[in-house]
């Protein structure tokens, strides 16, 4: 196995949005690309990344490959990378190592580390093909802000999806709050655009702490889609063009 | 209250 991409930035910024909710994971390698799917430790959310094996400068996987790896050691390596640094990931069948090299642009430095693979048994959960009842696209730096401010008051948000606006709610011991968002169309800057699909209304609670821990893929992706149906798990997605995306499942909190 | 329910209530171990 041999991946290559030109840029480290993409890689550290798919590492820092997930290795916070979830620890040690493994990476299944095909000649289609790399990808992940864990649960975080208490088993609320689930994460799915895609690397595309077209969105690599090169990509080789002569044979189907599980790699076992801390996200927290990756995450070390990587800070060893310049964001403009090329990033050559190689793995040897049989071998317990993955090596990463990094390469400045102008050849003058080449740095190589090793690290150790690791035995994890992954639990991988079948997602069904779901027709939501409500998709929303909206710019990523505006969830982020949403759920971070409505943390300030809350630990739950109730996201309610109606033909023209999304609402978003809280409350807590100091009081309540309410963020509203209204569809808004921008054909030159489709980034800030906030589009409703409703197909019927939604009204679902979560967990902000999830929330928060999914919105540190904001930086990957301009924009983000919040794909909801009522009595199932919402599914956050950061689209990649051209590299993949990453999804994360969120199970909601349901009144007994 | 709420409850938080798992994930694995929606999706299940393939």
């Amino acid at each position: 196995f041999e991946a290559k991409w030109d840029h480290a930035s993409t890689l550290k910024k798919v590492i820092d949005a997930v290795k916070d909710l979830i620890g040690d994971t493994s990476w299944d390698c095909t000649n289609t690309g790399m990808s992940l799917q864990s649960m975080d430790s208490s088993h609320v959310a689930l994460v799915h990344v895609l690397l595309k094996s077209e969105g690599f400068e090169s990509y080789r996987c002569d044979r189907n490959v599980s790699m076992g790896i801390s996200l927290n050691s990756m995450a070390k390596v990587l800070k060893c990378a310049g964001n403009d640094d090329s990033v050559t990931l190689r793995h040897e069948s049989e071998s317990s190592v993955v090596n990463f090299a990094f390469e400045s642009h102008k050849e003058e430095r080449v740095s190589e580390f090793e690290l150790k693979l690791m035995n994890i048994d992954t639990e991988h959960l079948g997602i069904p093909e779901t027709e939501y009842d409500s998709i929303i696209k909206m710019p990523s730096a505006d969830l982020r802000r949403t759920c971070a401010d409505l943390s300030q008051f809350g630990d739950s948000v109730t996201i309610s999806c109606a033909k023209s606006d999304v609402r978003f709610e809280t409350s807590g011991d100091i009081g309540t709050g309410n963020v509203r968002l209204s569809a808004r169309g921008s054909s030159d800057k489709p980034e800030t655009e906030i589009a409703i699909e409703m197909i019927n209304p939604v009204s679902l609670t979560f967990a902000l702490k999830y929330l928060n821990f999914f919105t540190k893929a904001a930086p990957l992706s301009d924009t983000v889609k919040l794909c909801m149906s009522n009595n199932h798990p919402l599914c956050v997605e950061f689209p990649m063009p051209e590299v993949g995306y990453i999804r994360y499942y969120l199970a909601p909190k349901i009144d007994e | 209250m709420a409850q938080q329910k798992s994930i694995m209530n929606y999706f299940k171990a393939s």
